[in-house]
Formats: C-alpha cells, sequence, structure tokens
C-alpha cells in the first residue's frame, strides 16, 4: 500500500507545487517508486509544470470528489512519458468541490475513501494543497500519513506554519491518528541574502527542532524556468542547484518513508 | 463615498498583502486621501505587515460578515500611526466564514453590504484578497469599484490571470456592473533576470493591452525586510527601490480613480 504525503502550506506562492512535481520525479526517477501527484488546487499547476511529459487519458478529479457513491482516484490519473510517474489533471472545478462538500457527511472523508483502491497500485501518492486551511486541504491531511509543509524564511511564511501545525494536530485527533509530520522544508533559501534567512531558519529551529528538515531548497532560477517549459528539473537542467536540492530531499523522503 | 478597490489574483505569494499595504500607506502618505486597508484573508498578514503600527483596538471581521442582520466593517477598524490609514485586524475565523455564508440569500453581496455607511468615512477602501475565487474573493469583487490584480512574471503566475479575469466578467454581467480592472501590475519583477521576465511581459501585453499597468514592482529584499520588521516600505526605508515603485505606483492609482 502506498504512503500518502500530503505537500501543504497555508501561505501561497512557498513551493507546494514545485516540491510536490519535482519530489514526485525524484522519487520516481532515483528510486524507482511508483508515484501519483494529485492535484488538489483549482489552479491546475501541477499539469502545467509537467506540461511535456503528459501522455493524453486522465478525467476530472472533482466528479470523484463529488459522487455522493463515490469512486476512486485511479479512475481519472494520467500518465506522463517519467517512468513510475502518474498524475491527476488540473481541474478548475475543485473550486466548487471546495463548497459543494461542505454539508456532505463526513465531508474530511471523501478524499481518503477515494483513495482505497488507487493506494494498492502506487508506491507513494502526493497530494498538492492549495493555499488555505479549506475543506480540500481538510481532506488532504485526513487522506495522509505524513504532511510536508514547505515554508520560505519570511515572517509571513513562517507563521503560516503553526497554523498549519495546530490545524494537524486537531485532524489527528479527531479524524486521522496516523497523521504524522514528516518535516518542514525550506524552500527559496536566498543564499545571497543569508541575513534574513538565517534569522528565520534560527527561528523555526527553535520552534520546531527536530522537524525541521536539513535539506534545504535554494532559490534557483532553473526551477521557474523549467516549470516555464513545463518539463520537471530533471529532464530541464539535471545538474542545476534544483535538481540537486530536490534529488537529496527524495533521499531524506525515501528513508523516513522506509521507517515509518 | 469611498471608491473601492479590491487587490485579487488566484495564484499565491505573487504580492496581494505587500501591494494593499505600501499602496495603502502611500495614497495615505503622499496623497492625503482616508485610507481602509481590510484584510479579507484568513492569514492575517495585513496586521502582521502593519504591526509597529498598528495602536490598540478594532474587532473582528468574520463577525461583520457572519451577522444575520449585518454590521458595518467601520465596527471592526483599527486606526494606526500612520496618518490616515486605517485596517481591519487579522482574524483567522474568516476561514469559517468562507464555508458559512455558502448557505446565505445573495452570499456574495455581504461585504458591499457591510460596506455601505464605512465608505462614507474614507476615500480609499482597499480590499486585500486570500489566493483563491471563493465566496470572499466574490464578496471583495461585488463591493468593489476596480480590481487590481498583481502578477509574478512567470507562468503559473500568468495563467491565473485569465481565471480571475473571466470571473469578473461573470460577477460584472450578473453582480457588479461597476466592476472595471484598474489594471494588472506585474509584481517581484527580477532585474537581473530579464529574458524571462520579458517574454512574460511581452504575453501579458499582447493578452491585457491597455490593462498591463507601466509601473512595476521589482523584486526588493527591502519590502521583505520591512514586513519582517512590521513596518511600511516608506518608514522602513523610504529611499528604496521598493519604496519608489509603490510610490509611482499610487500616483497611477490616485490618477486612475480621479478620473473614473
Ligand atoms: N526554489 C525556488 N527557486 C526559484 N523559484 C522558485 C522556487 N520554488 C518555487 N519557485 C517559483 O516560485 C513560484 C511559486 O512556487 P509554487 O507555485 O510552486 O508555490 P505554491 O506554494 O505551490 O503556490 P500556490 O500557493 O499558488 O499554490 C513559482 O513561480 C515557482 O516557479
Ligand atoms: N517586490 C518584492 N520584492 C521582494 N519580495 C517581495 C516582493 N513582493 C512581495 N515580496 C515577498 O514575497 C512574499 C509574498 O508576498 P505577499 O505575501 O505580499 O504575497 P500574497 O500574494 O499576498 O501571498 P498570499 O497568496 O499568501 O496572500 C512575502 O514574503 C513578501 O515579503
Ligand atoms: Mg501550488
Ligand atoms: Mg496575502
Amino acid at each position: 500500500n502506498a504512503a500518502v504525503v500530503a505537500v501543504a502550506a497555508q501561505k501561497g506562492g512557498v513551493g507546494k507545487t514545485t516540491t510536490a512535481v519535482n519530489l514526485g520525479a525524484a522519487l520516481a526517477r532515483f528510486h524507482g517508486q511508483n508515484v501519483l501527484v494529485v492535484d488538489l488546487d483549482a489552479q491546475g499547476h501541477v499539469q502545467r509544470s509537467l506540461r511535456t511529459h503528459i501522455k493524453p487519458g486522465g478525467g476530472s478529479l472533482s466528479q470523484v470528489i463529488e459522487r455522493e457513491d463515490g469512486g476512486e482516484v485511479l479512475d481519472v490519473v494520467a500518465h506522463t512519458d517519467i517512468p513510475g510517474l502518474h498524475i491527476t489533471p488540473g481541474d478548475p472545478r475543485l473550486r466548487e468541490s471546495e463548497n459543494l462538500v461542505t454539508t456532505r457527511i463526513g465531508k474530511e472523508f471523501i478524499l481518503r475513501d477515494a483513495l482505497e483502491v488507487t493506494r494498492s497500485h502506487y508506491d507513494v501518492i502526493i497530494l498538492d494543497c492549495p493555499p488555505n486551511l479549506g475543506n480540500l486541504t481538510l481532506n488532504a491531511l485526513v487522506a495522509a500519513d505524513r504532511v510536508l509543509v514547505p515554508c520560505e524564511p519570511t515572517p509571513l511564511s513562517i507563521q503560516g506554519v503553526d497554523a498549519l501545525i495546530r490545524t494537524c494536530a486537531t485532524v489527528s485527533d479527531r479524524l486521522n491518528p496516523k497523521l504524522d509530520i514528516l518535516g518542514i522544508l525550506v524552500t527559496r533559501y536566498d543564499g545571497r541574502n543569508t541575513s534574513l534567512n538565517d534569522v528565520a531558519i534560527a527561528e523555526l529551529s527553535q520552534a520546531y527542532g527536530e522537524a525541521l528538515i536539513d535539506e534545504k531548497i535554494n532559490i534557483n532560477t532553473s526551477l521557474a524556468r523549467a516549470q516555464h517549459a513545463g518539463r520537471d528539473i530533471f529532464s530541464f537542467a539535471p545538474r542545476s542547484r534544483g535538481a540537486t536540492n530536490y534529488k537529496s530531499l527524495a533521499e531524506h523522503v525515501a528513508t523516513a518513508l522506509r521507517s515509518a
């Protein structure tokens, strides 16, 4: 059965999608894992980021989420030309799903149930969350075994981590006792501007200790350029800083998931 | 009566809050306007960005939004030590308001009604939106006269602009005929890396023509440092690139609002 990892942060633009996509690609390419990246954000940026890799096919995740009798995420996945990597295509209708599920009985369990069969087809399932703590993010936290929290070393981003960790604690008390923090990942670390960053990292390390992942993701324009080109970082710029950073992150995550 | 400007973008982290706060401060400081910045995002980053300027007082916006018999935003504003600038304090409960209003009759008109008296107390009201097209952003688009769309020169951010412009068209057809696009504002423009940026700007200019605002906001660490210090850019680093950029934007906005 697959290990399910939610990539979540309330703060916008901290690198959730960039992490979900490149971590997924690294686990597939370098660790021989069968990986599914599920796009829970109505923006549909997982598909946009991997545009040149995607094979035709796949369906709409909002239909799986909105069906009363449930469905399986497996029914809507699309394959890519990266061996072992599948995704769910972008679906703007997820915006409506966010509202429509509000009145459903056990509204937070919908995604977990829709992954029941899907989990047996993959080694790792990565859930890319929208920048809020709404119903779809809650569904991700209930379906997940672990949660990875990207955080830019800025005061606004750090403030959001606390709210998310508290939400995870409530989710684990009431809805999903197995939910565990995989770690807090420093993203967009600017090597040129260490004074602000190092203060922020000291703050994170003070507040979260062990949960702060050692591997950092530096600011690296290759990551944005790869996205622009619709390719993962390993096919676009395999020797770039971004590729090295995400490869090390994948080592860390593969080890953490094995020992779970 | 105040001109109401919504600062909205579905994409996260593009500079909505940085723009709402520093544009508001510039209009108050350099154009003698009475300005209110309303924080519609549960993250509460308007207050965090102006932490050292805020005077005690103010209340919770979610209570105004959730009251059946309505209330006025004026009831919950907090003053700052920047002459002419008021804000609404951060309110994490706005996350629940997003869901609670779903079933209300005329759910998109709640904020417009709650600004009815408030509008007569200010020259400009700026609405900082969360990174989605949910109920609170829709409320902002219905309450607003103009919408300002920050956009980072990246493919993911540009893709989000289109969805927002289409949403504005639907809002103006059905709910708010006076809604007009104030403009698309290029933010986090990286002067060091013009090749990617210039392709993106050409794309924006092609798609939106006149609506693309000439004034750009460059990437400037003073803006992040000011936020870290809890100060507006004009008190933190008045001669920085960020201060100059937001001053020029305020010129542009003040002129545009006068001629409306
Ligand atoms: N390490 C990095 N170096 C340089 N650019 C980066 C890095 N990580 C992300 N980016 C860029 O920053 C922007 C935001 O990243 P991304 O879209 O992955 O964040 P997100 O948290 O998923 O955003 P949202 O909140 O909108 O879902 C993108 O344009 C991306 O290319
Ligand atoms: N022009 C700029 N130069 C440098 N840093 C910037 C600039 N504009 C914004 N930032 C920084 O980028 C981050 C994102 O900006 P901000 O929080 O204003 O975006 P937002 O669109 O409001 O995000 P959210 O989607 O989470 O509401 C912040 O850390 C901010 O300090
Ligand atoms: Mg994203
Ligand atoms: Mg914001």
